[in-house]
């Protein structure tokens, strides 16, 4: 799965997301993807967030929108991701996953459940090309 | 103080950043910027979680799930359980702009995008298929069927409900970094 967030030279703001979802589900399963507020989601006068994982669990917690609602009460991208991370933890202790976030002014952030660490790439005129950048789950 | 513009996706997809970036400097459009990168990651099928030829399903087909949403208007196009056609975030860009719906799914998705232009065809891949036929080769494993009988753990189907014995774990021990939303 992918999810992206671009942001241009004015802070206007989009989100997208595009996967095949899980290997050998019952068809007609769809994760949490295409679900605005779970897969991503963005409030342009706030920021923005896209998740990937176990898509199962993730629709049930719209982690997206509650990134977007915590960077909105003050939160960084990386505490925002965080926090919405944990509220999903508490009742899925065994779930992977992880969310990145972006804020209205361009900060980024990440964090992620279930796995060593996580991996995401990001572009900006400050980076010479594409940067990966990496954090440690939770 | 602002650090845009930027790009940032889940996964080290870094072809599909650098499409998205490249757009992002050419046309300051963020919608195109997304949805061009992940139309990047379409066509490459990265890590074979995204795109066609990936994630078969029980009857070993691949579908597709895409979602985009534009900022400013606050507007958003999805589909999900897409068949036979390769471009979904395009389809789901199509969503937005050209119906007043938000969402729409399964063969009526491919309906739509097919009005819309775009092409219709397989979405196996070698790949799929021999990841399929190992499935089924491995009695259905893993599964994701839970109270059923024959036994899903051990048992393709078909399969009949049974009565539910216990709390069930629904955690998906199946969901990994080769299969994941």
């Amino acid at each position: 799965t992918i999810g992206m967030i671009a942001i241009n030279s004015d802070g206007d703001m989009a989100v997208g997301t595009s996967t095949n979802g899980a290997a050998h589900k019952i068809a007609g399963r769809v994760g949490d993807s295409p679900l605005i507020g779970s897969g991503a989601y963005v409030d342009n006068e706030v920021g923005a967030a896209c998740g990937t994982g176990d898509g199962d669990v993730l629709m049930k917690f719209l982690p997206s929108y509650q990134t977007v609602e915590s960077m909105r009460g003050g939160k960084s991208p990386s505490e925002a991701s965080e926090d919405a991370l944990r509220r999903i933890v508490n009742k899925y202790p065994k779930f992977m996953g992880a969310i990145v976030a972006v804020s209205k002014n361009g900060d980024y952030g990440a964090a992620c459940h279930g796995l060593d660490e996580f991996k995401f790439s990001y572009g900006s005129r400050k980076t010479n090309g594409i940067n990966v950048e990496s954090v440690k789950c939770i | 103080q602002s650090n845009y513009p930027l790009v940032i996706n889940t996964w080290p997809f870094v072809k599909a950043t650098e499409k998205a970036w490249q757009v992002l400097e050419k046309t300051d459009d963020p919608l195109t910027s997304v949805e061009q990168g992940c139309s990047v990651c379409e066509e490459l099928r990265c890590d074979g979680t995204v795109g066609w030829g990936g994630s078969p399903d029980e009857n070993g087909e691949t579908t597709l799930d895409a979602m985009i949403m534009d900022g400013p208007s606050h507007d958003a196009g999805a589909v999900a359980g897409l068949k036979r056609i390769k471009s979904a975030i395009s389809v789901a860009r199509a969503v937005m702009e050209h119906t007043k719906h938000t969402f729409l799914v399964g063969d009526a998705a491919t309906q739509f995008a097919v009005e819309m232009g775009f092409k219709e065809q397989s979405l196996s891949h070698i790949d799929s298929v021999d990841r399929y036929l190992k499935w089924l080769n491995n009695s259905c494993q893993p599964n994701f069927r839970l109270w059923v009988s024959p036994d899903p753990s051990l048992n393709c189907g078909p399969y009949q409900p049974v009565q539910p014995a216990t709390n069930s774990d629904k955690t998906n021990a199946n969901i990994n970094q080769q299969s994941h939303d």
